[in-house]
């Protein structure tokens, strides 16, 4: 369970980042 | 890791990468967790093949992190950088492919364990044939309803998580048919035993009955083990 919610909470991590380097980009563009 | 890769080929137009210090720090603090919670999983484990295996995708995960720490870094001093947008991309890929074989090598083991159980089922079913007193059956019920009722929680209980149903079907209906078989094989090892002690007559067919009954439990069994072991990745191609 505790390897579960922790994985998880690398891909909303993740996803958080590539969104914020993204939504930046998209910005500029 | 797509979008990532996309940026990185806007980027060629000349854009300025934001600072992402505070999102790459976010996926530090992940990651650190992951790996104190994977080496206790590790420490606690007695499963030998985890404890090999999943070291290596902590240390993949970590490396990822290092990667993206460093590519934040590199990009507040050069919102251009190249190297740094490739590190982004790396680091992203390496924590997700690393989170994925982390989560595969813990998924395996709970997978091992469920198979353990089964096979304790098909230990127990291996002696029925052997049975042939009343004092015999009564502790070879002792012995396998514990470790089919385990065996079928466990197995009911991966069914219900699995994502994919033609699996998850299989499992379902081969412990419904183990379950209905159960009774059928107690009574008739019953039978048998009655037949045995009251002259015999009629002894092969009751023998044959029983040994065909524990035979298709143990096939019911040997299908859950086999489909416990499949994955959707290795079923779709792996793709």
């Amino acid at each position: 369970e505790m390897i579960l919610e922790a994985a998880k909470s690398i891909i909303a991590a993740t996803s958080a980042l590539v969104r914020a380097a993204s939504a930046a980009q998209r910005e500029l563009i | 890791v797509s979008r990532l890769v996309i940026l990185h080929e806007e980027a060629e137009d000349g854009n300025a990468m934001p600072d992402l210090a505070r999102p790459v720090q976010a996926v530090s603090l992940a990651v650190n967790n992951l790996v104190k919670v994977g080496h206790e999983t590790i420490e606690s484990s007695d499963d030998v093949i985890l404890r090999q295996d999943m070291p290596s995708a902590l240390h993949r995960v970590e490396n990822a992190a290092t990667l993206l720490q460093q590519a934040s870094d590199m990009l507040r001093a050069d919102p251009y950088s190249g190297p740094a947008r490739k590190k982004l991309i790396e680091g992203s890929r390496g924590i997700l492919q690393g989170t994925s074989a982390l989560l595969l090598c813990f998924d395996e083991s709970e997978v091992r364990k469920i198979v353990k159980e089964c096979k304790k089922v098909l230990d127990y079913l291996g002696v029925a044939e052997v049975i042939d007193t009343m004092e015999d059956l009564v502790q070879f019920l002792r012995d396998i309803s514990p470790a089919l009722s385990r065996a079928a929680r466990e197995v009911a209980a991966r069914a219900a998580e699995l994502t994919h149903p033609p699996h998850a079907d299989t499992l379902t209906r081969c412990l419904d048919s183990v379950k209905q078989l159960a009774p059928v094989l107690i009574c008739s090892m019953k039978i048998y035993i009655h037949i045995l002690t009251e002259g015999g007559k009629g002894i092969e067919e009751a023998g044959e009955n029983r040994n065909y009954l524990a035979q298709k439990m143990a096939d019911e069994i040997h299908e859950i083990i086999r489909v416990l072991q499949l994955t959707s990745y290795v079923e779709d191609g792996g793709e």
